[in-house]
């Protein structure tokens, strides 16, 4: 469902040149709940963001379901994401404007799926244990609600593809099943494809497989073309 | 060296009343590591804050080394905060406009000890490997190098308190460990207090004991007084 080949990106500071990713390449299948594990610092997020459609790579080409992006313009890539795609941002990324549930909703409005979304709505936030949060604003919020809160709106559209930037760092190993279960079987009933970045052991076996990463690749062992 | 009397706090929303802290007693005596866990939600943050001189309780007292907070006025807490205490943020709360060594120095500029604190910020970057990332902004950083930025600026100073709010929750297990023994060694060569909440028990094992929170309260049977 979501494939890279031979993804390369690199950064210039001044006259250092670092290479966040050095050549990764990456094969989910749909149906699949990948983790990827690896150290701080090692290009993970920086993978997700390519997988992502939200940043483009310097070489090298992202796959969403068969389809090659390498040369689509921005109004398409803006559609695949909002058709195909929930992003679960490590450092949340929720609009300090709206409240929980606005912020939630907000890629069923843009998908012109409101309604949908407002019936999903109320099934995970039972799920994520954030039902009596809603009218919250982010800063009236615990960080742990607030992650629960980007989880919810990644998941809102019950998209193809789930990308999720270490989703339980915040949340107490509860909560943090709970997270888990409620992508698990996303995965076992209904079809997602999941890609999550971890750095929690305990989380990544509720993963089919463990990607580990380092200095911007993946282990040769852990490859697949 | 911190203590905290019947603390309470409570948030007002619309005609809803959320009782975060329901009178908490903690006492953390001179160069004892004390670890808190709890739910996600259960006021944790909130206790930090108040601890930290950030917030007012609306009811109960905070002591800082055997002193009352409580009538004390905005530079005297402005104070007390510059020459005692070292908070790490849950959300890391950098500056986006100054690079990860303009952003640990701070706290030193502030309290005027900025020769020493350049000193002490080459030993830190090297313990927490963060030395060849210190003149990037934070949205040129990772995650778990913006974690570690945030725990350098908090022990900059060599602060008497330092007040953790997960300072591993965005780090594999080497760095979280590395994180550890820094604060470990702090309060077993320097007398550091240290108070660190925490979703992880490996964590939480570096503590002389934990402290468990519901609710906005401490189990009884972890109350000191
Ligand atoms: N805009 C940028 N400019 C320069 N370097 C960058 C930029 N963004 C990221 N980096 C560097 O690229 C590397 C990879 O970053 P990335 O965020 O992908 O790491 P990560 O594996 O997600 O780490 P963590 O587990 O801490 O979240 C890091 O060393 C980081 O400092
Ligand atoms: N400004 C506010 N207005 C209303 N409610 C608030 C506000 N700030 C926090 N809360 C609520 O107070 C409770 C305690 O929040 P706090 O941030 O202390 O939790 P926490 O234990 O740190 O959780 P986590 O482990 O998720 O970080 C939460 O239920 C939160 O929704
Ligand atoms: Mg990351
Ligand atoms: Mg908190």
């Amino acid at each position: 469902a979501i494939k890279a080949i031979n993804l390369s990106k690199h950064y210039q500071l001044g006259d250092e040149l670092i290479k966040a990713l050095d050549g990764v390449n990456l094969s989910v299948a749909k149906s699949e709940f990948v983790a990827i594990m690896g150290p701080s610092g090692s290009g993970k997020s920086t993978l997700m963001h390519l997988l992502g459609l939200l940043d483009l790579a310097d070489s090298g080409e992202v796959f969403i379901e068969g389809q090659s992006t390498k040369s689509l313009n921005d109004d398409e890539l803006t559609a695949l994401r909002r058709d195909k795609l929930g992003f679960i941002f490590q450092n949340f990324e929720l609009i300090p404007s709206l409240n929980a549930s606005e912020n939630i909703l907000l890629p069923a409005e843009v998908a012109k799926k409101k309604q949908a979304g407002e019936e999903r709505l109320k099934v995970l936030a039972e799920q994520l244990g954030i039902t009596n949060r809603l009218e919250h604003k982010p800063n009236q919020l615990s960080g742990g609600q607030r992650q629960r809160i980007a989880i919810a709106r990644a998941l809102i559209n019950d998209p193809a593809v789930i990308l999720a930037d270490e989703p339980t760092g915040n949340l107490d190993s509860k909560t943090s099943t709970e997270v888990l279960k409620v992508l698990r079987q996303g995965v076992d009933k209904y079809n997602w494809t999941v890609v999550m970045v971890t750095h929690d052991l305990a989380a990544a076996k509720f993963a089919d497989r463990i990607i580990n990463f380092r200095d911007g690749k993946i282990y040769k062992k852990d490859e697949q073309k």
